[in-house]
Order: structure tokens, then C-alpha cells, then sequence
């Protein structure tokens, strides 16, 4: 079974959502006037842990995957894949290895999760 | 992912989204909840992008995502990338990219690109119909006045088709899911049926912030997978975003 018939009513009412945390999404400047490569550097210090936390949930999924394949892969992400982004149109390359520096995430890394879209459309 | 793009009574455009991610990247089989998913939630944020402190253009994300997956452009446009899966998908555009043909466009940069520089509706919707791209998907794009919104279908090519809104014909919104407009979806994932049955429910005169995001509250548009619904109204320049939960009983998808 793949989960409860369609059978649900419309909903109503469901606007607007409680103001907790549960539901509320912050706001963040970026500002374009600084260099790319300094422009999400208050966003990704501030919220280093959580990215680190999806990349090893991700890491995690490949190793319970084929643990030696992801091996494989993850090195090759983290010291190889890193250079794609020197290939990368600007300001998006310098963007991304911002983003690597102020969060200490090998860039290849912050790469891979910049480029989830192009990976998961098969 | 779910988008959808509405017109009022008045002419008033409206454009939301839910957006899915994290399918079949790790089931938690205590919590009934994708792995990914999850993790992707406490990540979400509303940008705003500014020169010399005014506001160039919106955008939704999460936490270390350069990209622009959700996004407006106050008093022009507002735009929406859903996942279009093909088997001439993105890692072949990948692989091209890395033997060094570099004429494709990467899909969330040309949203940011858009974002960035146009200046009309019609403008975006040359250059998300006209540019070559890694990976195929879906753009839905609105305007800023009556009858302005449109599903752009790309292959990584080109354009294969372009769905108008044209509220004369009685076409007030436009619903896309992960499908092809013109062919039926997956039977294990209909998405589209149940919310073009609220959509109608809802009625042209109820279009709104409110009407919509109850659409989208809607199981199974509304699944495991929903990280948040975003909600743009294009003239009053508003983006508000709302982390979304699905609690049991849910579809997976």
C-alpha cells in the first residue's frame, strides 16, 4: 500500500499558519553590492551546522546505499569535484566558494548541493 | 513540487508553490518521514537580494543554496522551477558540462539570472524558453497584469510547450505538478487531479493568499515530501513562506 486513498476533503482555514517555528521562516538580506564572494557569509556561518547536517544525512543515505561506492564518491567529491566550480558563470562560482570558506565545507561539498537540481531530474 | 498561478476577478495575479524534495533519499521508518526532507525543513529562508538597499528581487531558499527555485521580482514577475524527470535529465547535462560543453545554462543560476535582469514578464519568458539548459523542468511564470502566467515545459533544448493562463476562456489558473500538462500523471502520484478539484472548489472569486495556501494545505498535494509553501502576490510585492508538515495519515509523495 502506498499510503491512504485520495479521498481527502479540501481543506479550509488553514490560513495563516500559527507564528511558531514550527510553521515561521526567517528573512536574510543578501546584499549583491559586496563581493560574491562575501555576500552569504552572515547567512552560512550562522547556519553552518544544519548545512553540515544535510550533507551527512545525504552522505549517510549513499554509504546505507553501497558503503564502498560512497567511499569512492565522496572522495572524489571532496577532491576533485571542488575544481567544477572554477567552470561555474560568475557571481555564482565565487558565491559558492564563499560559501566554502565561511563554513569550512570542502567546496566540493557546498558544489554537490548547489547542483542537487541538475543531479535529481531522473 | 506543486505550483500554481491565479488570476482573481480582477485581474490580480497570484503564484504559489509547495515545494517536495527528498524522494526516496531515506525513509524514516519511526517517523514516517524522508530523511532529506527533514533536514531540508529548519533550512528554509526568505531572501531579499539588494543593491545600494533596495529590494532587486525575492527569493526562497535554504541555508547555503545559492539558487533561486522560488522567486519575484516586486511590481514585475514572480517564477517557480518544478522538477521535470526525463531520462536526458541533468547529469547528462553534467557530463557534458564536464567535457567542456559549456553552452547549457544551470537551471537554478538562470532563475537568479531572470531575477537579476529582466525587466518584463515577457522578457523572462523569452529567456526561459529560449536558453539551452543542463536539465529539463518546469518554469511557471507569472506577471504583473490580467492574463500574464505561463508553464514553460523545457526539454534541455528547448521549449516543448508553452501553457497560457487566458482568463477570457475561463483558464483563471494554472496547476503544474512534475507532469507534462498534456499527458496524465503517474497513477502513484496524482497530485494534480485533487488540486485542480480544490482549485475549482475554491472558485475564481476566493483566489487569494488564503484560498490558495489552503489548496496547497491539501493532502496529497500537501505530502512527506513538502518542505514549504510559498505564497506571491506580484503588485503589493508580498512573499511570504510557511515550513509545511504533513502529519499522519500522509502520502509518502
Amino acid at each position: 500500500r502506498l499510503g491512504p486513498p485520495q479521498k481527502e476533503e479540501c481543506v479550509t482555514g488553514k490560513y495563516p499558519p500559527p507564528q511558531t517555528a514550527e510553521y515561521q521562516v526567517p528573512k536574510y538580506v543578501v546584499n549583491l553590492d559586496l563581493p560574491a564572494a562575501d555576500r552569504w557569509t552572515h547567512i552560512v556561518k550562522e547556519r553552518a551546522k544544519s548545512i553540515v547536517n544535510l550533507l551527512q544525512k545525504f552522505k549517510d543515505f549513499v554509504k546505507a546505499l553501497d558503503a564502498k561506492l560512497a567511499e569512492k564518491i565522496f572522495d572524489y567529491v571532496d577532491h576533485n569535484l571542488g575544481n567544477l566550480t572554477n567552470t561555474l558563470p560568475q557571481p555564482y562560482a565565487d558565491e559558492i566558494k564563499g560559501i566554502a570558506k565561511a563554513t569550512e565545507i570542502p567546496l566540493g561539498e557546498v558544489l554537490l548541493y548547489n547542483i542537487f537540481y541538475e543531479i535529481f531530474t531522473v | 513540487c506543486t505550483s500554481i498561478v491565479a488570476e482573481d476577478p480582477a485581474g490580480k495575479l497570484y503564484h504559489a508553490r509547495n515545494l517536495d524534495f527528498g524522494l526516496f533519499m531515506g525513509w524514516d521508518f519511526k517517523n514516517h518521514t524522508w530523511v532529506i526532507t527533514e533536514a531540508l525543513r529548519p533550512m528554509i529562508m526568505n531572501i531579499e537580494f539588494q543593491m545600494k538597499g533596495q529590494v532587486v528581487y525575492k527569493a526562497v531558499t535554504y541555508a547555503g543554496f545559492i539558487g533561486a527555485i522560488t522567486g519575484m521580482i516586486p511590481g514585475v514577475l514572480t517564477m517557480s522551477m518544478n522538477e521535470r524527470f526525463n531520462l536526458d535529465g541533468g547529469y547528462l547535462g553534467i557530463i557534458e558540462w564536464l567535457l567542456g560543453d559549456h553552452n547549457g545554462k544551470w537551471m537554478s543560476f538562470l532563475t537568479r539570472d531572470v531575477l537579476m535582469y529582466s525587466t518584463s514578464y515577457q522578457q523572462a519568458k523569452e529567456t526561459l524558453s529560449k536558453d539551452e539548459l543542463l536539465a529539463p523542468g518546469y518554469y511557471i511564470l507569472g506577471g504583473n497584469s490580467s492574463g500574464q502566467g505561463c508553464v514553460i515545459t523545457r526539454s534541455r533544448e528547448k521549449s516543448l510547450d508553452i501553457w497560457e493562463l487566458n482568463p477570457g476562456k475561463g483558464v483563471w489558473y494554472l496547476l503544474e505538478t512534475n507532469y507534462d500538462h498534456w499527458k496524465a500523471p503517474l497513477f502513484v502520484d496524482d497530485r494534480r487531479t485533487p488540486g485542480m478539484r480544490c482549485m475549482n472548489q475554491t472558485t475564481q472569486q476566493n483566489v487569494g493568499f488564503a484560498g490558495i495556501f489552503n489548496v496547497l494545505s491539501t493532502k496529497p498535494v500537501l505530502n512527506k515530501l513538502t518542505t514549504y509553501t510559498a505564497l506571491m502576490q506580484v503588485n503589493a510585492g508580498k512573499l511570504e513562506t510557511y515550513k509545511q508538515h504533513c502529519d499522519d495519515p500522509c502520502w509518502p509523495w
